[in-house]
């Protein structure tokens, strides 16, 4: 079956390396994939553009953002289940100087994905139904320490009840714990104000207590504040071993610790143990709501 | 006398806790000092407009930044000397939806500075003339170890021969080894595309071979990849003393410490070896061709 995972924020927060991490896979950054110029993925404003003497440069030149919708597919393997995990990343938000409407692009990628599976469920043939449908949306923010910035909370304004969305404080390692409970607070608050919902771990009656506290858990974490890396290190506790992290001249990141990030808290949730759930909320509830509002109109 | 300081780059990027630790100063965060709102100090967009339901979020609500240029002064004493340090910061550069012309506020500001001088050095009585002329620019460049983005390149662009510019890479912390280095060719190739041109430690026929070398590799290595921190760790040589650090769980970052980052190089730049330099390439250079293409005029 399939999983959808968007990804939306800066280039060069991680995302990429981030999915890599969570599934050990080998996604390429879409950016270098797409021929990233070097003013960051903003194909409408190439070299040659800002270079000629700044005739242009803050003139007569669109600075206008041009985001791209990048998808890249691979099977995986997870809990002995054969898993087609598609990436879709939206390759330039946020990186131009004017970024207004960037949000756009993204939510008609959600919209048509809703609409795709609209046109299937209608057809006389339905046996072989694909949900391409956006599964969960993640959104980096930058590890500022400060605040959320205008550009996301618009974002998650925008799209927080069109898919499941979980905020991730990324490349984390960069905050002490402390800067990280107090980013955290402030961007629940600042989320809250706004009226965004994130997706929240459903409990069911039959739950026991440690489950249920699991969920709760889960969700009072987020945003979550993680690491990833594409190199491998050798366990501190098992020197025979290789795991993900990042060395530095002054200590080594170990990418699955939970005293170095919240990394198992995100994977807990979107692989082991809710990954059902993000399916069925999209389904039941997040593509229910579109398809009622869209016949109705 | 005076040296002035200008900073520019996104909210948090560090650029507070830099100058404290170049100078050993207190300098206060400008954004929580102007009453920073949770939208990242664009006063022009505060949380109530956003709040609106999304009635005006991306659309009727005016995303453009709003840049104010704070300024700070501070008495502080290098090499024996009484300094006195004016931190010159433009307040929310880089932070808005739209960051179109957000170069202007900060040129004008150079350029009313130069303007000032201009008018004190044409009175009858020129006793007192005080240098409020920017004397050095630090760039702060996001860490994201990809390239530089249009909004840096359009700054960079517009200032450099305005001022002495030199660009840093924010908590390089980040950042491994290898990857800074990518990073710095890719950004020295980029400025250089650009023809932007950065401060160079000037050579003197009187120089020895070592002074000669220091000055080729303090220019060699900007973009310098700094870390800061207002907080104090132990000195792992040391441990009576206490030395600026960043502690993790990994490890201990040392701001000090030559492995751990340029901080130092930057140190001398600024302070120990190149101040008199900054000021006197501002005064009879940068001043200078302002001045003739403002009389021609
Ligand atoms: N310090 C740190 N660096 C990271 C982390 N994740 C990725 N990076 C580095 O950040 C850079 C950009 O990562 P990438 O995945 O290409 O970012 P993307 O543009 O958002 O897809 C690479 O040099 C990565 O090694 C992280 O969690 N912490
Ligand atoms: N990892 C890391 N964090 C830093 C560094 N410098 C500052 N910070 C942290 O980044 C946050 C923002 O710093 P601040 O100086 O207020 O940024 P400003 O908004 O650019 O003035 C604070 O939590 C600092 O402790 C650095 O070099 N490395």
């Amino acid at each position: 079956f399939n999983l959808n995972v968007l990804c939306v924020g800066r280039t060069g927060l991680g995302k990429t390396t981030l999915i890599n991490s969570l599934f050990n896979e080998n996604f390429s950054d879409t950016g270098v994939r797409s021929g990233e110029t070097p003013d960051g993925n903003d194909q409408s404003l190439d070299e040659d553009t800002l270079g000629d003497k700044n005739s242009q440069v803050g003139g007569a030149v669109s600075m206008r953002n041009t985001v791209k919708i990048e998808t890249q597919s691979k099977t995986i393997e997870e809990n002995g289940v054969k898993l087609k995990l598609t990436l879709i990343d939206a390759a330039g938000f946020g990186d131009a100087i004017d970024n207004t409407d960037s949000w756009k692009p993204v939510l008609s990628e959600i919209n048509s994905r809703f609409d795709h599976y609209l046109d299937q469920e209608n057809r006389i043939n339905r046996t072989k139904i694909e949900d391409n449908r956006v599964h969960v949306c993640l959104y980096f923010i930058e590890p500022t320490g400060h605040y959320l910035k205008p550009l996301d909370l618009e974002f998650c304004s925008q799209v927080h009840d069109k898919c499941n969305l979980i905020p991730v404080i990324s490349k984390s390692d960069i905050l002490s714990d402390e800067e990280i409970e107090l980013f955290k607070s402030r961007i629940s608050n600042q989320l809250r104000e706004h009226g965004v919902t994130l997706f929240r771990p459903p409990v069911y009656k039959m739950d026991d207590n440690e489950t249920i506290q699991t969920s709760k858990t889960l969700y009072e974490k987020m945003p979550y504040a993680v690491v990833g890396s594409n190199s491998f290190v050798k366990d501190p506790n098992n020197p025979e071993l290789m795991v993900r992290g990042r060395e530095y001249p002054w200590g080594i990141i170990e990418v699955e610790n939970s005293n170095h990030s919240d990394f198992n808290l995100l994977r807990d949730l979107l692989i082991k143990q809710y990954l059902e759930e993000l399916r069925e909320r999209t389904a039941h509830e997040l593509y229910e709501n579109y398809r009622s509002k869209k016949l109705i109109s």
